[in-house]
C-alpha cells in the first residue's frame, strides 16, 4: 500500500511540469523511503533521473515497493484539476492497476478524488555511476535560465566554457552570434544568488539548446541550479528538493 | 559541424 501525501498539489506539479516535456511514459518506483523516477527522452540524448525523499511528503507510506508506471501527459491533465494550496495524496495498492490522487482543501472539507489508469512500461533503468567531473558550477536557476533562452535563439547549440575564473556561454548561429560571460560571486544577502566555479579542468563542450530549453523548465524547482561538466561524460544539471533532486544527464555534441 | 551523442555510448543498461 502506497500512501504518499503532498503539503501542497502544486509542488508535485512543478515537478512533473519540470520535465514532462522531454520525457512521455515514466515508471515511479515506490519504496519505503521514497518515489524514484528515470527517463530517457526519444532520442537517447537526455535522461531525466527523479528522487522526492519521503521527506519531502507530510506524510510518507509505502509497504512494498511498487512500480506505478504513467503517462505524464494524462497525469498533468488530473493536477491540472487540483487547486495548488491543496493537499495532494497518492494512494496506490500492493499490487495496481490505477493510482488514486486525492485532492484536498482542508479550510473548506472539498475533496476531489481523481483515479489515473497505470500502464505496462518497458523501459530499461540505465546505470548511472558516480562520474568524475572536471568543473563544477552553481548558480541561481533563473540567471541559467535566462541566458539558455536567449542565446538558444541564435543557434541550434550552445558551448559552455569553463575557465579558471570564467563561465562563458556561447551561441553562433546564421543571424548572428551572443554570448553571455559570467564570473564567481558571493551574494551575502541572498546566497542562493551567488555563483560558485570549482574548475579542476577547463572545460569546452558544446549541447543541443533544444535539450537545454527542455532542462531549464526544472528551474520552478529551486532557486538554484548545479552543473558538473567533464569531457567524457554526459552534463549532470540537478535542481535540488527539500528532499531529492530533479536531475538531467545531456550527452554533448562533438566535432565531426 | 558538430555531432550529437548519445547516452548509449555512456551508461549501461541494468
Amino acid at each position: 500500500m502506497l500512501e504518499a501525501k503532498f503539503e501542497e498539489a502544486s509542488f508535485f506539479k512543478r515537478i512533473i511540469d519540470g520535465f514532462k516535456d522531454c520525457v512521455q511514459l515514466v515508471n515511479f518506483q515506490c519504496k519505503d523511503d521514497g518515489i524514484i523516477a528515470q527517463a530517457v527522452d526519444d532520442s537517447r540524448v537526455l535522461l531525466v533521473s527523479l528522487e522526492i525523499g519521503s521527506e519531502s511528503f507530510q506524510t510518507y507510506r509505502c509497504d512494498h515497493p511498487i512500480t506505478l508506471g504513467i503517462d505524464l501527459n494524462s497525469l498533468s491533465k488530473i493536477l491540472r484539476c487540483g487547486n495548488n494550496t491543496d493537499t495532494l495524496t497518492l494512494i496506490a495498492d500492493d499490487t495496481p492497476d490505477s493510482v488514486l490522487l486525492l485532492f484536498e482543501d482542508t479550510k473548506r472539507e472539498r475533496i476531489a478524488e481523481y483515479s489515473l489508469k497505470l500502464m505496462d512500461i518497458d523501459a530499461d533503468f540505465l546505470k548511472i555511476e558516480e562520474l568524475a567531473y572536471e568543473s563544477t558550477l552553481m548558480m541561481p536557476s533563473a540567471e541559467f535560465a535566462k541566458n539558455v533562452r536567449d542565446l538558444s535563439q541564435l543557434s541550434d547549440s550552445l558551448t559552455f566554457t569553463i575557465t579558471k575564473e570564467t563561465i562563458k556561454f556561447q551561441a553562433d548561429g546564421d543571424i548572428g552570434s551572443g554570448s553571455v560571460i559570467l564570473k564567481p560571486y558571493v551574494n551575502m544577502d541572498d546566497p542562493d544568488q551567488s555563483i560558485k566555479l570549482e574548475m579542476e579542468q577547463p572545460v569546452d563542450l558544446t549541447f543541443g539548446s533544444k535539450y537545454l530549453l527542455d532542462i531549464v523548465k526544472g528551474s520552478a524547482l529551486s532557486n538554484k541550479v548545479g552543473i558538473r561538466l567533464s569531457s567524457e561524460a554526459p552534463a549532470l544539471f540537478q535542481f535540488d528538493l527539500s528532499s531529492g533532486f530533479l536531475q538531467f544527464f545531456l550527452a554533448p555534441k562533438f566535432n565531426d | 559541424k558538430s555531432k550529437q551523442s548519445s547516452l548509449n555510448k555512456f551508461f549501461t543498461k541494468t
